[in-house]
């Protein structure tokens, strides 16, 4: 674990007399190794690390009696500051309904996510609306159908022939009956995809949304800045829900893709269980990916 | 740049970290730019044959996972082990089909019974995830897809009966080749990896060679967390072969070369799609391709 490592690290070398720039480089180097077998993207373990030594430096590491727990210090410090402050609330949109719109890669959780969020949301006093604008994968509207069932709520489905279509019925159905949330569940897609990214650019303009929120695996290895990045750009997302980490996955896809796109993670899943939502916490996930 | 002068240390740490980028993981990647630079130390490499070297180097790699295997799953490729269909063998050919949740399991089924069907062979899906919503009416559309015939449960029906049932059934009619969709779970989930091992007796009461191939699904996007994956199901389960899914995106799937060293489980097909056809069968040059596009 990351303490033994450092602090085995650096007594080798305080044994040679006092510690040098190059030692603690040479220590960051065998981070680098634990942040990339973590899934941390290589560019932004690179810039992570850079930061953390320039801090070392100039926080006088080299003249520290502790250095390798001043180095963890920072590396904790850097990296909770980096996945972002404590949790905050989800936006709410001005006049109702809000609409969180679900969006994301194939298989990552959307829309078990959407079932999820639902029930959080319903635990806390909101009416929430379910959406089912995947009309392409099979039995996906089954699917958000017995999902909406499991944690009744309410799902508009099957009301149009189009995924575009569906979200303005939704969103007007959502209106009429004075629902104050709407969660709209996507189809999985690819972000080179340029016509499915272009019809959930039209979803997005069609329902306003409050949230645009990234629902990304996260046993996901370097791809993830890709993906983050493009949905980021050609979107805009506004938050990020991290999945299946009830699993061992390290979850350094979560340090990329708040890295890219500059947004925070809202929630972590943790399970199959639609009561398996938790909001995220940047120090608990900082432990995960040092291992 | 990679391939633009000679072999120097600069260009070894960019094609490290090209490889890192790819998921092939820190340790793989390094072991490969180790024999790139004994193999330029031999002979000076310049220019292109930079780029030849490190082929040759993932191709050596990827060969060298799938031999020493006490299983020849080969055998399915071997032209003198082509069922004939006529052969009519006792009992069917059956493969499990398992794998982390999302990677792409149902789907892949479905391309598979497509593929065998399409070759003339007589093919039963057995729908064994009765847990997920929606999950047996999601195969039954590929099975309609694929025009095979299916074996179901009822929803939240104990797995290994559906798997009794659908073997028996196959059995009793003819069926050349079985496959068995399972429900998604994290390897670390205990319970249901003894679920999977129940499965594997259930079908051994019906066709006692049962299951004669195992495949774990593999998400082309996963990290370094595949490696868990493929030791963790490895303790259930002989996995005989990988598919990877979702290599249509941007995703290199490097992380089957780690897989491949430790455990020595080859990959076997390749999903390139969400749809019928989007399926292939495995050839190095594809990952080699891949991970340098
Ligand atoms: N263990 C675990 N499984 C999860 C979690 N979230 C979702 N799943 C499972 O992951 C699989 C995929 O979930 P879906 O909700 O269908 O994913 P999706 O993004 O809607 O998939 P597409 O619509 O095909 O893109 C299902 O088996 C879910 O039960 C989680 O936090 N933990
Ligand atoms: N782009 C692409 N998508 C794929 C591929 N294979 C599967 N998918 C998609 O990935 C999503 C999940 O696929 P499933 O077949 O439901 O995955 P699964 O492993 O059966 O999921 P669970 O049963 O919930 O664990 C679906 O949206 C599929 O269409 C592939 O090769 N390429
Ligand atoms: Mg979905
Ligand atoms: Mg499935």
């Amino acid at each position: 674990e990351l303490t033994e490592k450092l602090d085995g690290f650096f007594s080798k070398l305080k044994g040679r007399g006092k510690l040098t720039e190059q030692d603690v480089k040479a220590a960051l180097r065998e981070v680098r190794r634990i942040l990339l077998e973590a899934d941390v993207n290589f560019r932004v373990a690179k810039e992570f690390l850079k930061k953390v030594e320039e801090r070392a430096i100039g926080e006088e590491v080299l003249k520290s009696i502790t250095p390798a727990q001043q180095v963890i210090k920072i590396i904790h410090d850097e990296l909770i500051e980096l996945l972002g402050d404590n949790w905050t609330q989800l936006k709410r949109s001005k006049e109702p309904p809000t609409v969180y719109l679900m969006v994301g890669l194939q298989g990552s959780g959307k829309t078990t996510t959407t079932g999820k969020l639902g029930n959080y949301l319903k635990k806390r006093g909101m009416r929430p609306l379910l959406a089912a604008c995947d009309l392409q994968r099979p039995a996906a509207i089954d699917q958000l159908e017995r999902v909406g069932e499991q944690v009744g709520l309410q799902v508009v489905s099957r009301v149009a022939d189009t995924p575009l279509e569906v979200a303005r019925l939704a969103k007007k159905r959502a209106r009429s009956e004075g629902w104050d949330t709407l969660i709209v569940d996507t189809a999985g897609r690819l972000h080179v995809d340029d016509a499915l990214m272009e019809e959930l650019a039209q979803i997005k303009e069609e329902l306003h949304p409050a949230e645009v929120l990234f629902v990304a695996d996260g046993m996901t290895g370097q791809d993830a800045v890709n993906s983050a990045q493009a949905f980021s750009e050609r979107l805009g997302i506004t938050g990020v829900v991290l999945t299946k980490m009830d699993g061992d996955a390290r979850g350094g896809a979560a340090l990329s893709i708040r890295h890219v796109t500059g947004q925070p993670i809202r929630f972590t899943g943790m399970g199959e269980k639609l009561d398996a939502l938790e909001e995220f916490h940047p120090s608990r996930l900082a432990d995960r990916i040092l291992g | 740049a990679v391939g633009a002068g000679k072999l120097d240390e600069d260009v070894l740490e960019e094609i490290e970290e090209i490889l890192i980028t790819a998921d092939l993981g820190v340790e793989t990647s390094m072991e490969l730019c180790e024999r790139l630079r004994k193999r330029s130390q031999v002979k000076t490499l310049v220019g292109d044959e930079v780029l030849i070297a490190i082929q040759e180097i993932l191709e050596d790699m990827l060969e060298e996972n799938t031999s020493g295997r006490p299983v020849d799953t080969d055998e399915e490729d071997d032209p003198e082990n082509e069922r004939e269909i006529g052969d009519s063998p006792a009992t069917p050919h059956v493969t499990f089909i398992i794998g982390v949740n999302g990677s792409g399991k149902t789907t892949s089924i479905g391309k598979l019974a497509n593929y065998y069907s399409r070759q003339g062979e007589k093919v039963l899906i057995v729908a064994a995830d009765t847990f997920r919503s929606a999950a047996v009416e999601q195969l039954s559309v590929w099975a309609e897809r694929a025009d095979v015939e299916i074996t179901r449960g009822v929803t939240g029906a104990d797995p290994g009966a559906v798997v009794f049932d659908g073997l028996q059934s196959a059995v009793s009619r003819g069926i050349d080749r079985v496959f068995v969709d399972t429900a998604g779970r994290l390897h670390t989930n205990v319970n249901l990896m003894r679920e999977l091992e129940k499965l594997d007796r259930v079908a051994k009461k019906i066709v006692p060679d049962a299951p004669h191939e195992v495949y774990l699904v593999i998400d082309g996007t996963t990290g370094q967390n595949g490696i868990s994956q493929a030791k963790r199901f490895m303790e259930s389960l002989p996995i005989t072969g990988l598919i990877v899914t979702k290599l249509d995106g941007t995703a290199k799937g490097g992380v089957i070369l780690p897989i491949g060293r430790e455990l020595k489980i080859p990959v076997k097909w390749i999903g390139l799609g969400e749809g019928m056809e989007d399926l292939v069968p495995y050839a190095p040059e594809f990952v080699v391709r891949a991970i340098f596009a």
